[in-house]
């Protein structure tokens, strides 16, 4: 039967609202939420 | 010794990479000394060393303190790897088959360390090389590899760049689960790793996506192979819960990926991951807004968006095996031969285990059954651009008929199979979900069963009812044609015996 | 007869490699013991965020942590919030996926000060890209050729005057007196000089 996924859905960052999604996988810390408690340095770009 | 040498040189580089910043001159001038002095010129030379690096930072990890930082070696390791590819000049050997040497010794000690039967392999080193690899990438290649000043490497660097992603990417199915349960977790985090997924994702072309397809399969057919209906190992569990995050990550930065592999995906995908199913079919292309399903004023045909053909990743043309002429000819001319081929050709030569919900195997060709079912859609689709909707929508047309015959001929197994293939295409509003609706109701309502009536409708109320009943998502295209059937004066489905005969059924139904 | 399998260099790595490609050919109907402790083992080694965490070797030497208890942990821990992030917001930039980063969330908070001593000290870091953009968002642009962060200033005039608005421009000068000047009259706004972030 699954489960809710409300509060899967909120440890992924993902909200409820379709306007201003914003990408979570340039953000991914870890498949499971135990593995995700700190942060992970996203790609970023500095000039020279 | 020669091996002793080579530890030596990479002690040495990782001592450097602690002291300087890593664009610092001194790092190039020791990656040319590596060159000239004959520590990495030749294959073998490059073999061993590659063979002394991941071994000394394997080890170094291994005898860390592991408050402190245990993955120094490891990173300096993938730095060089990433040096190697960009400073030299290929000549003799190109880019891929450097890298893909690098790897494939990578492989072979990997292999080793956890083949060896004294359990103290530990996935988190291998781990974080690919981790660090992929970072360290994603560093130098910034905004198409600006910071290389010369032009023609900057061009072969970013012309190299999505072989680089699927080396990773074979490698990664070679290391899958099945063949390496020891790396499971450190797999499944790669995968979905930030610098991996959403690179293969987004590549130009989409040309990530068959390697991606792959791996994602890997993960369906380990969680296939070990999820049986009374007993799931903890760890299964465990994986599944990941596999489920990774999906509803993947729906919401990049839905698109899931509205056009959804074939392949649920090939693979065991039939009790109800939900997941669901999650992978619920997908809907950004941006569309979708019709609420429970307005009872709606109407499927009238939605704007149901003229979109959706594409089609794969074409399942390719799965149909020798089927493809009989079931190609007999959307031209239907005749009862062609059907009898069909018949007969999607059963397997043995009977195979499978954890289904109400059955334990299958005697068919689920892939086969899937494919010919997309397949008509497919070519349904088509037709009614180069000719006009009657041609489709019209129970004589060759593209019901096929289907329909498929059912009325075929075994209990065979019409489940059939019935589940068809509401696998019941999705966001597109041309495949008005046209398998339109099929779909037509079945449910035709009179031309005889005594098979009762069990296709119950397999197709059945088929439709599981898909409703479990937490949400539930996709668009099966809400809005269980709400048809339920709403039909033309039968009402309380009447119908395993409505009526099974209190619990009837009550769902009841409340729906 | 293939000279991968002659070479002592492939040895025995690969035979243990060749054991795997059998189990993928016939996968194990039911989880052997074996397998189903190497999969217990990998779930207890589980990879974290830590590990899946940018590497880095050299340390700038302003950016070592200052020295505190040591009961504190030596790692920097930035801890996920997944608090909703208000969406009503003017810049582009303020959706981006940094805009739910705890270091995202943290420079928002940080005076001008604060964030160019990161963008000058702190080079080539995440730091430096973070502390850009939040100036970014705050309306600076960054001069590609005298390396300094400018502000337009537009201040409205009182209604009758002949023009609505008078523009001014800041600068922040990094290099003497740490501190936001005007620009002389002389100054030209070029937009081919600015960095477009």
């Amino acid at each position: 039967l699954g489960i809710d996924l409300t509060s899967v859905l909120h440890s992924l960052g993902i909200q409820g609202n379709q306007q201003g999604r914003q990408r979570v996988l340039d953000t991914f810390q870890s498949p499971w939420v135990e593995t995700s408690r700190s942060e992970v340095e996203p790609r970023f770009f500095v000039p020279e | 010794t020669n091996q002793e040498k080579m530890f030596l040189v990479f002690t040495e580089w990782v001592k450097l990479l602690q002291r300087v910043p890593e664009n610092d001159i001194k790092v190039t001038v020791f990656i040319r000394q590596m060159m000239d002095k004959g520590v990495i010129n030749s294959t073998d030379n490059m073999i061993q060393f590659t063979k002394a690096a991941i071994e000394l930072s394997v080890g170094s990890f291994k005898e860390s303190d592991p408050t402190s930082e245990v993955f120094i070696a490891t990173d300096a390791f993938s730095k060089l790897i990433v040096k190697l590819l960009v400073l030299q000049d290929f000549t003799a050997l190109s880019r891929s088959e450097y890298l893909r040497l690098m790897i494939s010794v990578i492989t072979m000690v990997f292999s080793e360390d956890q083949g060896m039967a004294d359990n103290s392999f530990n996935e988190r080193p291998y781990f974080r090389l690919i981790s660090s690899l992929l970072c360290q990438w994603e560093d130098v290649s910034g905004h198409n590899f600006i910071k290389i000043q010369d032009q023609q490497f900057r061009n072969e660097l970013i012309e190299f760049t999505p072989e680089f992603y699927n080396i990773i990417a074979s490698f990664l199915h070679a290391f899958q689960p099945i063949a390496y349960p020891g790396f499971s977790f450190a797999w499944i985090t790669l995968i979905s790793h930030r610098m991996f997924l959403p690179k293969m994702l987004s590549l130009p072309g989409k040309v990530g996506w068959s390697k991606l397809i792959l791996l994602f399969t890997d993960l369906l057919k380990f969680m296939a192979q070990y999820t049986k209906k009374n007993d799931v190992p903890d760890a299964v569990s465990v994986v599944y819960k990941g596999a489920l995050r990774v999906f509803l990550a993947v729906a919401n930065d990049a839905p698109e990926f899931l509205v056009e592999n959804h074939y392949e995906l649920l090939n693979n995908l065991p039939h009790v991951y109800m939900q997941l199913r669901n999650v992978i079919l619920s997908a809907i292309p950004k941006r569309m807004v979708l019709p609420n399903p429970y307005d009872p004023q709606l109407s499927i045909g009238d939605v704007e968006s149901c003229q979109h053909v959706p594409n089609v990743f794969y074409d399942p043309v390719q799965d149909l095996k020798n089927l493809k002429k009989p079931v190609d000819n007999y959307l031209r001319i239907p005749s009862a031969s062609l059907l009898r081929v069909i018949s007969t050709g999607i059963f397997k030569a043995d009977q195979q285990k499978d954890s289904g919900i109400g059955y334990d195997s299958v005697s068919v060709d689920t892939k086969l059954i899937n494919a010919i079912v997309l397949h008509v859609g497919i070519e349904a689709a088509l037709e009614k651009d180069k000719t006009t909707a009657t041609a489709i929508f019209n129970t004589k047309s060759s593209y019901y008929a096929l289907l329909a015959s498929m059912l009325s001929e075929g075994t209990t197994e065979v019409r489940f199979h059939v019935v589940q293939a068809i509401v696998n295409q019941l999705r966001y509003p597109n041309a495949h979900t008005l046209w398998f609706n339109y099929v779909l109701k037509n079945l449910f309502l035709s009179e031309e069963w005889g005594p098979s009536f009762a069990e296709i409708q119950e397999i197709i109320i059945r088929t439709l009812l599981e898909r409703v009943v479990t937490n949400k998502p539930h996709c668009w295209g099966i809400i809005v044609t269980f709400t048809e059937l339920l709403k039909s004066s033309e039968c009402s489905i309380m009447t119908l015996p395993f409505v009526k005969d099974v209190p619990e059924v009837e009550h769902i139904i009841k409340h729906l | 007869e293939y000279s991968a399998l002659q070479n002592p260099l492939f040895q025995p790595g690969l035979d243990y490699w060749l054991e795997t490609k059998r189990t993928l050919l016939q996968p194990h109907e039911t989880m052997p013991a074996e397998m189903a402790s190497q999969l217990e083992s990998s779930l207890l080694n589980c990879p974290d965020s830590l590990d899946a965490d940018t590497p880095k070797l050299y340390y700038n030497s302003l950016s070592l942590p200052h020295p505190t208890s040591i009961f504190f942990p030596n790692e920097t821990i930035r801890l996920v919030s997944n608090d909703p992030v208000d969406l009503a917001k003017n810049h582009q930039k303020q959706n981006d996926i940094y805009s739910r980063t705890s270091m995202g969330r943290i420079m928002s908070r940080f005076d001008l000060d604060t964030l160019f001593f990161i963008f000058y000290h702190y080079q080539g870091t995440y730091e430096q890209f973070l502390a850009a953009r939040e100036l970014t968002i705050r309306g600076w642009q960054f001069n590609k050729i005298n390396r300094c962060w400018f502000y337009k200033e537009v201040e409205k005039l009182p209604p009758g005057m002949e023009q609505s608005e008078e523009i001014s421009w800041r600068y922040f000068d990094y290099q003497k007196s740490w501190l936001a000047r005007r620009c002389g009259a002389e100054f030209v706004y070029r937009e081919e000089e600015f960095e477009r972030i």
